[in-house]
Protein backbone atom coordinates (compact mmCIF):
# COMPACT_ATOMS: atom_id res chain seq x y z
CA UNK A 1 0.00 0.00 0.00
CA UNK A 2 2.00 3.65 -1.38
CA UNK A 3 -0.94 5.52 0.67
CA UNK A 4 -3.52 3.77 3.23
CA UNK A 5 -6.33 2.87 0.76
CA UNK A 6 -4.17 3.14 -2.63
CA UNK A 7 -3.14 0.33 -4.35
CA UNK A 8 -0.75 1.02 -7.53
CA UNK A 9 -1.74 -2.12 -9.42
CA UNK A 10 -4.13 -3.05 -11.91
CA UNK B 1 6.68 -0.72 -13.04
CA UNK B 2 9.13 -3.64 -13.91
CA UNK B 3 8.76 -6.45 -16.99
CA UNK B 4 6.23 -8.58 -15.42
CA UNK B 5 3.68 -6.33 -14.26
CA UNK B 6 3.86 -4.79 -17.94
CA UNK B 7 4.31 -7.37 -19.67
CA UNK B 8 1.32 -9.12 -17.19
CA UNK B 9 -0.97 -6.33 -17.97
CA UNK B 10 -0.09 -6.66 -21.73
CA UNK B 11 -1.42 -9.88 -21.49
CA UNK B 12 -4.42 -8.97 -19.59
CA UNK B 13 -5.27 -6.66 -21.97
CA UNK B 14 -4.36 -9.45 -24.82
CA UNK B 15 -6.65 -11.57 -23.45
CA UNK B 16 -9.91 -9.09 -22.82
CA UNK B 17 -9.26 -8.36 -26.50
CA UNK B 18 -8.83 -11.63 -28.33
CA UNK B 19 -12.54 -12.69 -26.53
CA UNK B 20 -13.92 -9.49 -27.83
CA UNK B 21 -12.54 -10.03 -31.45
CA UNK B 22 -13.26 -13.95 -31.18
CA UNK B 23 -17.14 -13.26 -30.41
CA UNK B 24 -17.47 -9.93 -32.74
CA UNK B 25 -15.53 -11.56 -36.13
CA UNK B 26 -17.91 -15.22 -35.59
CA UNK B 27 -20.85 -13.03 -34.20
CA UNK B 28 -21.05 -15.95 -31.82
CA UNK B 29 -20.62 -16.44 -27.83
CA UNK B 30 -20.30 -20.31 -28.32
CA UNK B 31 -18.65 -21.91 -25.19
CA UNK B 32 -18.35 -18.73 -23.26
CA UNK B 33 -19.39 -18.46 -19.85
CA UNK B 34 -21.42 -15.65 -19.50
CA UNK B 35 -21.06 -15.69 -15.46
CA UNK B 36 -17.35 -15.64 -15.52
CA UNK B 37 -17.40 -12.58 -17.56
CA UNK B 38 -20.21 -11.02 -15.36
CA UNK B 39 -17.65 -11.48 -12.38
CA UNK B 40 -15.21 -10.24 -14.63
CA UNK B 41 -16.94 -7.18 -14.52
CA UNK B 42 -17.42 -6.57 -10.88
CA UNK B 43 -14.12 -7.79 -10.01
CA UNK B 44 -13.39 -4.66 -12.09
CA UNK B 45 -16.28 -2.47 -10.93
CA UNK B 46 -15.44 -2.77 -7.58
CA UNK B 47 -11.84 -2.57 -7.70
CA UNK B 48 -11.39 -0.01 -10.06
CA UNK B 49 -14.05 2.18 -7.73
CA UNK B 50 -10.98 4.43 -6.90
CA UNK B 51 -10.52 6.40 -10.21
CA UNK B 52 -13.14 8.29 -8.88
CA UNK B 53 -10.88 8.96 -5.70
CA UNK B 54 -6.86 9.03 -6.62
CA UNK B 55 -4.91 9.36 -9.76
CA UNK B 56 -1.68 7.31 -9.85
CA UNK B 57 -0.60 7.64 -13.71
CA UNK B 58 -2.36 8.02 -17.00
CA UNK B 59 -1.20 4.01 -17.72
CA UNK B 60 -3.03 2.96 -14.50
CA UNK B 61 -6.18 5.24 -15.10
CA UNK B 62 -6.60 4.39 -18.91
CA UNK B 63 -6.01 0.98 -18.66
CA UNK B 64 -8.53 0.70 -15.92
CA UNK B 65 -11.08 2.38 -18.13
CA UNK B 66 -10.17 -0.03 -20.76
CA UNK B 67 -10.84 -3.02 -19.02
CA UNK B 68 -14.15 -1.65 -17.20
CA UNK B 69 -15.15 -0.88 -21.09
CA UNK B 70 -14.62 -4.10 -22.53
CA UNK B 71 -16.01 -6.03 -19.63
CA UNK B 72 -19.30 -4.45 -20.53
CA UNK B 73 -18.87 -4.63 -24.19
CA UNK B 74 -18.74 -8.34 -23.44
CA UNK B 75 -21.46 -8.42 -21.32
CA UNK B 76 -23.76 -6.66 -24.22
CA UNK B 77 -21.90 -9.07 -26.38
CA UNK B 78 -23.18 -12.26 -24.34
CA UNK B 79 -26.22 -11.29 -23.00
CA UNK B 80 -27.91 -8.88 -25.82
CA UNK B 81 -26.31 -8.66 -29.17
CA UNK B 82 -25.53 -11.92 -29.70
CA UNK B 83 -27.90 -13.42 -27.01
CA UNK B 84 -29.23 -15.88 -29.20
CA UNK B 85 -25.71 -17.71 -29.52
CA UNK B 86 -25.33 -18.10 -25.41
CA UNK B 87 -24.82 -21.47 -24.39
CA UNK B 88 -26.82 -20.63 -21.36
CA UNK B 89 -27.69 -25.18 -20.70
CA UNK B 90 -24.14 -25.40 -20.05
CA UNK B 91 -23.44 -22.07 -18.40
CA UNK B 92 -24.46 -23.34 -14.99
CA UNK B 93 -22.13 -22.85 -12.24
CA UNK B 94 -23.70 -22.01 -9.10
CA UNK B 95 -21.76 -18.64 -8.87
CA UNK B 96 -23.54 -17.78 -5.04
CA UNK B 97 -21.08 -20.71 -4.08
CA UNK B 98 -18.57 -18.03 -4.89
CA UNK B 99 -20.07 -14.70 -4.09
CA UNK B 100 -21.00 -15.99 -0.17
CA UNK B 101 -17.57 -17.09 0.64
CA UNK B 102 -15.57 -14.25 -0.76
CA UNK B 103 -17.51 -11.89 0.38
CA UNK B 104 -17.55 -12.88 3.53
CA UNK B 105 -14.01 -13.36 3.47
CA UNK B 106 -13.16 -9.77 2.41
CA UNK B 107 -14.94 -8.58 5.84
CA UNK B 108 -12.98 -11.08 7.64
CA UNK B 109 -9.15 -10.69 5.82
CA UNK B 110 -8.29 -7.49 5.04
CA UNK B 111 -5.88 -4.53 5.29
CA UNK B 112 -8.35 -1.94 6.26
CA UNK B 113 -11.75 -1.89 7.27
CA UNK B 114 -12.75 1.09 5.02
CA UNK B 115 -15.63 -0.06 2.44
CA UNK B 116 -12.77 0.88 -0.74
CA UNK B 117 -10.23 -1.50 1.12
CA UNK B 118 -12.94 -4.39 1.48
CA UNK B 119 -13.89 -4.01 -2.22
CA UNK B 120 -10.87 -4.09 -3.27
CA UNK B 121 -10.38 -7.24 -1.17
CA UNK B 122 -13.35 -8.81 -2.52
CA UNK B 123 -12.45 -7.90 -6.26
CA UNK B 124 -8.97 -9.53 -5.13
CA UNK B 125 -10.77 -12.59 -3.95
CA UNK B 126 -13.15 -12.97 -6.65
CA UNK B 127 -10.61 -12.32 -9.87
CA UNK B 128 -8.78 -15.73 -8.18
CA UNK B 129 -12.02 -17.99 -8.47
CA UNK B 130 -13.86 -15.61 -11.27
CA UNK B 131 -12.80 -18.17 -13.79
CA UNK B 132 -14.41 -21.50 -12.39
CA UNK B 133 -17.92 -20.91 -14.21
CA UNK B 134 -15.83 -20.67 -17.69
CA UNK B 135 -13.37 -23.91 -17.17
CA UNK B 136 -16.58 -25.66 -15.64
CA UNK B 137 -18.31 -25.37 -18.68
CA UNK B 138 -15.61 -26.20 -20.73
CA UNK B 139 -15.63 -29.81 -18.72
CA UNK B 140 -19.33 -29.79 -19.28
CA UNK B 141 -19.12 -29.51 -23.26
CA UNK B 142 -16.00 -31.34 -23.02
CA UNK B 143 -14.33 -29.32 -25.65
CA UNK B 144 -13.65 -25.33 -26.08
CA UNK B 145 -12.91 -23.31 -29.44
CA UNK B 146 -9.12 -22.67 -29.65
CA UNK B 147 -9.25 -19.11 -30.12
CA UNK B 148 -11.06 -19.25 -26.96
CA UNK B 149 -7.97 -21.36 -25.10
CA UNK B 150 -6.11 -18.85 -26.48
CA UNK B 151 -7.78 -16.17 -24.02
CA UNK B 152 -7.73 -18.81 -21.27
CA UNK B 153 -3.94 -18.64 -21.90
CA UNK B 154 -3.17 -15.37 -22.00
CA UNK B 155 -5.58 -14.81 -18.93
CA UNK B 156 -3.78 -17.26 -16.89
CA UNK B 157 -0.04 -15.96 -18.01
CA UNK B 158 -1.24 -12.52 -16.83
CA UNK B 159 -1.93 -13.46 -12.95
CA UNK B 160 0.97 -15.75 -13.31
CA UNK B 161 3.48 -13.02 -13.87
CA UNK B 162 2.37 -11.19 -11.48
CA UNK B 163 3.58 -13.43 -9.06
CA UNK B 164 6.85 -12.64 -10.25
CA UNK B 165 6.04 -9.11 -10.17
CA UNK B 166 5.67 -9.59 -6.43
CA UNK B 167 8.66 -11.09 -6.18
CA UNK B 168 10.38 -8.48 -8.05
CA UNK B 169 8.92 -5.84 -5.91
CA UNK B 170 9.76 -7.46 -2.74
CA UNK B 171 12.94 -7.99 -4.10
CA UNK B 172 14.01 -4.40 -5.44
CA UNK B 173 11.25 -2.49 -3.26
CA UNK B 174 10.57 -4.30 -0.01
CA UNK B 175 7.00 -4.63 -1.13
CA UNK B 176 4.55 -6.94 -0.54
CA UNK B 177 0.78 -7.59 -0.73
CA UNK B 178 -0.02 -10.73 1.46
CA UNK B 179 -3.65 -10.38 -0.52
CA UNK B 180 -2.65 -10.21 -3.74
CA UNK B 181 0.00 -12.79 -3.56
CA UNK B 182 -2.12 -15.39 -1.89
CA UNK B 183 -4.85 -15.21 -4.15
CA UNK B 184 -2.58 -14.82 -7.28
CA UNK B 185 -1.51 -17.96 -6.23
CA UNK B 186 -5.01 -19.31 -6.05
CA UNK B 187 -5.78 -18.17 -8.97
CA UNK B 188 -2.96 -19.42 -11.24
CA UNK B 189 -3.01 -22.88 -9.83
CA UNK B 190 -6.77 -22.98 -10.81
CA UNK B 191 -5.30 -22.77 -14.44
CA UNK B 192 -2.73 -25.37 -14.38
CA UNK B 193 -4.53 -28.41 -15.48
CA UNK B 194 -5.71 -26.09 -18.51
CA UNK B 195 -2.29 -24.67 -19.04
CA UNK B 196 -1.22 -28.75 -19.55
CA UNK B 197 -4.00 -28.97 -21.70
CA UNK B 198 -3.14 -25.99 -23.37
CA UNK B 199 0.94 -26.68 -23.92
CA UNK B 200 0.52 -30.61 -24.66
CA UNK B 201 -2.70 -30.00 -27.21
CA UNK B 202 -3.41 -26.59 -28.57
CA UNK B 203 -0.05 -25.60 -28.96
CA UNK B 204 0.93 -28.90 -31.16
CA UNK B 205 -2.56 -28.10 -33.20
CA UNK B 206 -4.71 -30.42 -31.81
CA UNK B 207 -7.96 -29.41 -30.46
CA UNK B 208 -8.74 -29.15 -26.47
CA UNK B 209 -10.94 -31.64 -25.92
CA UNK B 210 -11.73 -33.21 -22.61
CA UNK B 211 -12.12 -36.69 -21.90
CA UNK B 212 -16.24 -36.00 -21.28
Amino acid sequence: LLVLGEHDEL
Amino acid sequence: MNVFRLTGDLSHLAAIIILLLKIWKTRSCAGISGKSQILFAVVFTSRYLDLLTSFISLYNTSMKVIYIGCAYATLYFVYMKFKATYDGNHDTFRVEFLLVPVGGLSFLVNHDFSPLEILWTFSIYLESVAILPQLFMISKTGEAETITTHYLFFLGLYRALYLFNWIWRFYFEGFFDMIAIVAGLVQTILYCDFFYLYITKVLKGKKLSLPA
